[in-house]
């Protein structure tokens, strides 16, 4: 028998080192109780499969992170979720795009591998197997914050501040304001 | 974006990632995580799971190339990963998880932080966001 191991994460980018200390907390609270949830479930012999998927819905149920409840929004304030899941042992994988009412994409992007002939599904058609599959689904509401409200929002008045100052220095016919609200990164 | 990448007492590998994506992508834009040979990936070896910019994430083919280092070049899991995130993708975009069949694993990132947490069967237990 081998050694178990496991790691999870729960995004990346600039994360302020400034950031207060109770929210500093929370998160770090969230991640170990995520990572107890796999710990426990491996000492109980549970496959890898297992363990990931149910680590995964556990991340996505917390709104502290960007999947599931708390996932950021589109330039339209809409939600578009994605999710994928490889077994190494068998090559078999499984992903899904454009979810717009599934609560747990991840086990979503299972069912996939697990029982259709294909990889990958996406906006419609994805959503209509999760309906055929019956898994969970929510209303938008369910999955936005007042955080991912106002980063949308901080990120749209930040894209029209930088554009006009483009357009002001005459950088041409050609400026792309899309372009310009993509840097710098922030992160997830 | 999350993600879990897990070994079990089997050395059977398995990587998961699931994402919201990007605050004020457009819409019908694909590409943060589920892209597989991008930011998931698993093979006999390891299984990766990658946070931060998809599209460099898939430009670096972040995690298919780990994979690739260890089977053909026979790097062991922390090299493949640090490889991959110190010089395979643009600085300030991303971090990988990994898990090897063996047991080991590993967790970089050129970003200033990334949210992560791993154990082992040896007893190694680590919550961390900064370097």
């Amino acid at each position: 028998m081998g050694k178990w191991a496991i790691v999870l994460h729960g995004g990346a980018g600039v994360i302020s080192k400034s950031m207060p200390p109770e929210k500093k907390e929370e998160v770090e609270r969230a991640l170990a109780h995520c990572l107890d949830l796999g710990v426990t479930a491996l000492k109980g012999s549970s496959s890898a499969m297992d363990v990931a998927e149910l680590v995964v819905r556990a991340l996505e149920d917390n709104p502290l992170f960007n999947a599931g409840r708390g996932s950021v929004l589109t330039t339209h304030g809409t939600i578009e979720m994605e999710a994928s899941i490889m077994n190494g042992c068998t090559k078999q994988c499984g992903a899904v795009s454009g979810l717009t009412t599934v609560v747990n994409p991840i086990s979503l992007a299972r069912l996939v591998m697990e029982k259709t002939p294909h990889i990958y599904l996406a906006f419609a058609g994805a959503e209509a197997f999760a309906r055929q599959q019956g898994v969970p689904t929510a209303e938008t509401e369910y999955f936005m914050t007042d955080k991912s409200i106002d980063q949308l929002k901080a990120v749209q008045s930040k894209e029209e501040a930088s554009c006009m100052a483009a357009l002001k220095q005459e950088t041409g016919p050609d400026v792309f304001c899309g372009e310009l609200a993509d840097k710098p990164f922030s992160g997830e | 974006t999350v993600g879990c990448v897990v070994v079990d007492k089997l050395g059977h590998c398995v990587a998961a990632t699931s994402t919201g994506g990007r605050t004020n992508k457009m819409v019908g834009r694909i590409g943060d995580t589920p892209l597989i040979g991008a930011g998931n990936y698993s093979n006999q070896l390891c299984a990766v799971s990658a946070t931060g910019i998809g599209e460099a994430i898939i430009r670096g083919m972040a995690g298919h190339t780990v994979g690739a280092l260890m089977e053909f070049k026979g790097m062991s899991l922390a090299a493949a990963v640090n490889e991959v995130v110190e010089n395979r993708v643009e600085r300030g975009t991303t971090g990988l998880i990994a898990v090897s069949s063996s047991g080991e694993f590993a967790m970089a990132f050129n970003t200033t932080g990334m949210y992560r947490a791993a154990a082992d069967e040896d007893g190694h237990y680590e919550v961390a966001i900064w370097h």
